[in-house]
């Protein structure tokens, strides 16, 4: 199903750039299902030793608006990893 | 902890700012990014040396937006830095449109960050661990920050503390060896065999002996100098200067440091509070600039020298120093006044002044008569020269 709401939109965005989501692909417009949606935010919400519910709650939006570091965190499930230049 | 699955295959790294931020001064980001590589070097024998031109193993850049990488930065906030594990180049790159800032509450703190992006430069991933440096959030300034147990797991578990055989190649993505290595024996250590004068020496609570001499500390084993030193005090001891007068560990398995009039207390390598503290407050009776101290196993007072003097003080009375103090040095047969330092190691206590040490007889109270004869040399006996 589309993924409309901004922030889910935002945490789809972050989702996939910190690895617990396929990189967007701007010609498909970024659609994926809840399911796929649910999943990466648990896994997200237990790498981060939050509560796991795969639901987009206050306490992991605030988590994903934090600063950070931009490597990502799971590297090889949504690409090859970093590579350089 | 994370293993990213590649490590560098020589100890020894370079690495080259290659582009300085537009808010800091480069002498100050030159000093917290070293600071950043000996949160790592603390804790294996890897080196990193700066140099300011040609080829370096990691680069160092502060850029804004895309910079040539294919992942551009996004401003204040958000993601703050990147870097590449060591299969990749090990470069690091910070958002210079995020406000670094060094030793401040304000802004973002460029040594820890620093010191993160460097942990992913050497082939560690993000850990799952809050408390660990790797884990991926920014935790705002820690003034007293020490490296958690899971960091140095994980960069243990990459460079062990031993020698790695080079094979000449600088990075592999190779199996990394699991197995933390013993260091072996250190090397003859030159600063310290070509003047074995030191300012003070202690046992920690875990029952390490450490010599401290200006900036730096070694620690001591049964055959010398241990390998991986010397290393900076204050990489280890977060807030302790240099010259340090005198140290101690007390029964209660807190470490005293003295220097000028002040003292400062650690449990390990922890500040234990709001260190430092004036002498006079904390050990009423002892005079500022002492030359040596030691706590004596056998009544657990402990010793405090100066010049010709010497002052006993007891924490369990009021006053903790008896009227009859000082007394005089030389009331201990042989001793010599104004000694550098002074231990107290295996029932013995040993004092140190200059090149020589001497080992006390607490039962005979003289140095003890032994073949060769005290003082002996300090570079010989303690550092394995």
């Amino acid at each position: 199903i589309p993924v409309t709401a901004l922030s889910e939109n935002n945490a789809m965005s972050y989702l996939s750039q910190f690895g617990y989501l396929p990189p967007t692909n701007p010609t498909s417009g970024g659609f994926i299902t809840q399911e796929t949606m649910t999943k990466a935010i648990s896994e997200f919400q237990s790498f981060a030793g939050l509560n796991v519910t795969g639901d987009l709650d206050n306490e992991t939006s605030t988590l994903m608006s934090l600063p950070r570091c931009g490597v990502k965190d799971k590297v090889g499930a949504s690409s090859d990893g970093r590579s350089k230049r | 902890y994370a293993l990213q699955g590649s490590r560098w295959r020589v100890k020894k790294l370079t690495y080259k700012i290659s582009k300085y931020p537009r808010i800091l001064e480069k002498s100050a980001v030159d000093k917290d990014v070293s600071r950043a590589f000996s949160v790592w070097s603390e804790y294996t024998d890897l080196t990193f040396t700066q140099k300011r031109s040609g080829q370096v193993h990691i680069e160092i850049r502060f850029e804004r937006g895309e910079h040539g990488d294919g992942d551009p930065f996004d401003g204040p906030g958000g993601t703050l830095a990147h870097a590449y594990f060591p299969v990749y180049g090990g470069d690091a790159h910070f958002d210079d449109s995020e406000h670094w800032s060094i030793n401040s509450y304000r802004g973002t703190n460029l040594f820890q960050v620093a010191a993160h992006e460097f942990g992913h430069s050497l082939g560690l991933s993000h850990s799952d661990v809050k408390s660990a440096l790797m884990a991926p959030f920014y935790r705002g300034y820690e003034p007293n920050f020490i490296l958690d147990s899971d960091d140095i797991q994980g960069i243990q578990a990459l460079y062990g503390q031993q020698t790695l055989s080079s094979s000449g190649s600088e990075s592999t993505d190779t199996k990394v060896n699991s197995k933390t290595t013993v260091p072996p024996p250190g090397e003859e250590d030159t600063q310290l065999c070509s003047d074995s004068k030191i300012d003070t020496m202690f046992d920690s609570a875990e029952g390490h002996s450490y010599a401290f001499k200006g900036d730096h500390y070694w620690k001591l084993t049964t055959d010398g100098i241990a390998s991986g030193y010397p290393r900076l005090i204050s990489n280890s001891w977060h807030g302790l200067p240099g010259n340090i007068d005198a140290a101690f560990t007390y029964k209660n398995g807190k470490t005293y440091f003295f220097k000028g009039s002040k003292y400062w207390r650690y449990i390990g390598k922890k500040i234990d509070g709001d260190y430092p503290k004036d002498i006079s407050e904390g050990f009423t009776g002892i005079p500022d600039n002492i030359d040596a101290a030691t706590v004596w196993t056998g009544n657990g007072k402990i010793y405090f020298y100066k010049g010709t003097k010497f002052w006993r003080f007891d924490p369990a009375q009021r006053p903790p120093v008896k009227s009859t103090y000082p007394k005089l040095i030389s009331n201990w047969e042989g001793i010599p006044n104004n000694i550098d330092a002074a231990l107290t190691y295996h029932g013995y206590t040993y004092f140190f002044k200059g090149d020589m040490y001497y080992r006390f007889n607490d039962r005979t109270f003289s140095v003890d008569v032994a073949d060769p004869a005290f003082p002996r040399s300090t570079a010989y006996w303690w550092f394995g020269c």
